[in-house]
């Protein structure tokens, strides 16, 4: 009001200057007019926005299946160079704030997105960037894991998009509904994804090994020493099932990936893809959403056999900081122009052992920008 | 930002029936929030 009231007291200042003629007057409107038809626009827009939003949610809430919708705004931003967005969004949290100003940044950011700032392992005056302090640790105790040996715990704190058993041959995970992305795009074409056959059974015999590829074989027997043995029911015979989650992070949730189990990481997988939102809206408008944008694959084996997290980034959290390697950096300036650069990958030492990791232990972090 | 898990567990397959009996169960919903350390699955031990 302020502002629309300080463009209307100049308007009428140079209208008096002018003599107050009638063209004089025409102008008094001129500027404020144009302002308010803008204004009220963008709220127009934003309004529909938020209404096409909560239709969609009560869709989902009634367990419609949210439909596939290519649209204007998602050709557009493939233009836009959302790298770089994002590299500057990261130097603009980096900068520090005064002491004093700290918890007032912090406490409307957690308004904003619900975080819980209780959870915070700091006081809220240490955290010298918004940086600094999305990516904060909790205080001990906050995450419980569940100590069932008998249980996959979650990675991160989210909400769950999708989950469920890939089947056949090309094993398909759905974005939305009407688009879906291959597990081989996602992971890499060289992954050591075992890709079953429809109607086809593996035994835990040595029939594991040709679902494998030769990379792997050499690590493939110490799992089969590891994993349960065949059950002396002749009515039933084990077979291995392949399982994925999809859980999607908001900006509020706390951004650092735990280990779901005890397993052993063998690969760490880099596509340097494009950085788009990940938003609910961006899933439904942007075709192969997931496979385009940068991620780091960690690929390696637990007691039941195969197992990978994707960490996929985003525009406003574009890098992802690993702890078992932490010289290794994403989101850096592009140095080829081509979006389908193959994936860079690094076997960790010893070959076939690699990095073992417990049951809740931290694996990696988002970071901003 | 976004995580997926992809990984094997075993399921048992019954030989009368040709019904697969699954032992890896989620124990999630779509939609649902989940936190850190929170089981996602369960199996039963074979």
């Amino acid at each position: 009001p302020s502002f629309v009231k300080k463009l209307f007291t100049t308007s009428q200042a140079r209208a008096s200057s002018s003599g107050g003629t009638n063209n004089g007057q025409g102008n008094i409107f001129l500027v404020p007019g144009a302002t308010v038809a803008t204004l009220l626009m963008l709220g127009a827009l934003h309004a529909r926005r938020l209404y096409d939003d909560k239709k969609v949610e009560e869709a989902r809430e009634k367990g419609a299946d949210i439909e596939f919708k290519p649209d204007v705004k998602a050709t557009f931003l493939r233009m836009l160079p959302l790298r770089s967005i994002s590299r500057f969004w990261g130097f603009l949290t980096s900068v520090e704030f005064p002491v004093w100003m700290r918890p007032y940044v912090y406490k409307a950011w957690a308004r904003a997105f619900h975080s819980n700032l209780e959870e915070a392992a700091l006081p809220l005056d240490e955290y010298a960037s918004l940086r600094e302090f999305f990516v904060r640790t909790l205080k001990q105790g906050s995450r419980p894991i569940d100590q069932d040996p008998n249980c996959l715990v979650s990675p991160v704190d989210g909400t769950i998009l999708r989950f469920g058993e890939l089947k056949g041959v090309g094993a398909m995970i759905e974005q939305v509904k009407g688009f879906s992305y291959s597990v081989s795009s996602l992971l890499g074409a060289s992954t050591f994804l075992p890709t079953i056959a429809e109607g086809e059974m593996h035994e835990e015999t040595g029939e594991q090994e040709s679902i494998l590829t030769d990379n792997t074989k050499k690590s493939w027997w110490r799992i089969s020493l590891a994993s349960p043995k065949v059950q002396d029911n002749m009515l039933a015979r084990p077979m291995k099932g392949l399982y994925y989650c999809v859980i999607y992070l908001k900006p509020g949730d706390y951004h650092r990936i735990h280990s779901p189990v005890d397993w052993n990481v063998l690969v760490r997988r880099h596509f340097s893809g494009r950085l788009f939102p990940l938003n609910e809206r961006a899933t439904r408008t942007i075709r192969n959403l997931y496979v385009e944008n940068e991620r780091v694959v960690l690929e390696g084996l637990w007691q039941e056999g195969y197992m990978a997290i994707a960490a996929i980034g985003a525009t406003n959290i574009g890098s992802i900081e690993l702890f078992i390697e932490p010289e290794f950096k994403t989101n850096r300036p592009r140095k080829k122009l081509l979006h389908s650069e193959p994936p860079e990958q690094r076997v960790y030492e010893p070959e076939g052992v690699g990095m073992m990791l417990k049951k809740g232990d931290e694996v990696a972090a988002f970071n901003m920008g | 930002s976004t995580v997926v898990l992809v990984f094997q567990a075993t399921t048992l397959k019954s030989l009368e029936s040709n019904d697969t009996l699954s032992e890896f169960s989620f124990s999630i919903k779509r939609g649902d929030k989940i936190r850190v350390g929170e089981a996602l699955g369960r199996w039963q031990d074979s």
